[in-house]
């Protein structure tokens, strides 16, 4: 297989073994920007990879991106690799990416749930949850999104193992989650938090997993309507805006919810494009399309943060 | 590997809370077997939900019965994932 990032195909979906090799292919050509670390393992043992991006410094605020939580929906893994790309080459050429990338670190993890990920491949395409085995249930898997310290086991999150809202025996019980846990408050600098999923076409902010606004819902919302407007301006891509608990439903145990809770303020989450067809199984003649209308809103907040140090 | 031929994704876009309940409710019958895609939110927006071949006319019944409007989003979901593998392969030889 070619070693270089620039025979790799971003107009198709690949396995995770090839999500793993071009990262470090994307390493070996920005040696100097990118680094690949391990933050833990997954419940079947593989690799926890985190693209790292830093142009040196010490402990620098940092704004930590994941795609892939939600193993079935391959646009989002894949908009990842299309990004970290796009940090990588456009550093030294885009002043706005350069100037990002001069005061920040930015910690990008493309394939959150590599067991789920595997086995959308491997055995069952629309597999969401992780691969854990439930005790005294046939039934495999949490859902990584309801397994976070932050209202955990609320309304919106299931305790029936065979659920795809399953929040799991008890919170961050899922060795995925809980490495991006001990990773995040090990840093102690992290400002910002961005989780992708799809496919609604949303970007949310806290609260999830209750009513009350968030203290800082007026600024979140107001840089989320901003984002929402350049996505839009791309290909008139529609999102609607708000937080979780307002925008959709009550939903606990969520990632930014407990990212908000434990001191990141600029805590987002994306539902990418469908299109309105295809849900899940959005073409791969789309992941460009998506990846390019996203990039905007991702700047947007990520420009919004360094601007706002806190 | 699991296969998903002739499972279809509806498209429901319930008009009252009433409705919302309901489809709720249809994703608790274990029985049939419904994936949702889309959680059902709010009157007016969609729900997609994946119901396996052998359901379909069970769940298109309990849609009509109780008035929630529905679209079918996508007729064979086998076939779209054949496409997709189909266009994995191409795009690597």
């Amino acid at each position: 297989m070619e070693r270089s990032v620039n025979k790799f195909n971003f107009a198709s979906y690949h396995t995770l073994e090839e999500i793993y090799d071009w990262m470090d292919t994307l390493v070996a050509d920005h040696p100097n920007l990118v680094s690949k670390i391990q933050i833990g393992e997954s419940y079947e043992r593989r690799p926890l990879y985190v693209l790292k991006f830093s142009t040196g410094g010490s402990n620098r605020p940092a704004v930590w991106l994941d795609t892939g939580i939600h193993s079935r929906e391959w646009v989002t893994q894949a908009t990842g690799v299309w990004t970290a790309n796009k940090l990588a080459e456009d550093y030294g050429r885009d002043p706005t990416v350069t100037s990002l990338l001069d005061t920040m670190d930015i910690f990008f993890e493309i394939v959150t749930n590599p067991d789920g990920y595997a086995f959308t491949h491997s055995t069952n395409r629309l597999w969401r949850k992780t691969r854990s085995i439930n005790a005294g249930s046939s039934c495999i898997g949490v859902d990584p999104n309801r397994n976070w310290d932050a209202g955990f086991g609320d309304a919106g999150s299931s305790s029936n193992p065979c659920s795809e809202t399953y929040h799991g025996p008890y919170a961050h019980s899922e060795s995925e989650v809980k490495s991006i846990v001990d990773f995040i408050q090990s840093h102690g600098n992290v400002k910002g938090l961005i989780s992708i999923h799809s496919y609604s076409q949303m970007l949310m902010f806290p609260y999830g997993y209750k009513r009350t606004p968030a203290p800082d819902h007026e600024e979140l919302n107001e840089l989320a309507k901003k984002a929402v407007n350049d996505l839009a301006a791309v290909y008139g891509t529609q999102y609607t805006y708000g937080s979780i608990a307002d925008t959709i439903y009550l939903a606990a145990g969520t990632t930014v919810d407990w990212a908000y809770d434990n001191g990141v303020k600029y805590s987002y989450t994306f539902e990418l494009r469908d299109t309105g067809r295809y849900g899940f199984l959005l073409p791969s003649s789309q992941i460009i399309p998506t990846a390019t209308e996203t990039w905007p809103a991702l700047l947007d907040i990520l420009v919004h943060i360094q601007q706002h140090p806190y | 590997e699991k296969l998903f031929v002739g499972d279809q994704v509806l498209r429901a876009v319930a008009s009252n809370e009433e409705q919302i309940a309901l489809l709720r409710a249809l994703g608790e019958q274990v029985d049939l077997q419904v994936d949702f895609w889309r959680d059902p939110t709010k009157p007016g927006r969609p729900a997609d939900l994946r119901v396996p071949f052998s359901r379909l006319q069970a769940v298109k019944v309990f849609l009509e019965h109780h008035g929630i409007s529905y679209s079918i989003m996508i007729e064979d979901v086998q076939q779209l994932l054949d496409e997709e593998k189909r266009s994995m392969m191409l795009s690597r030889r």
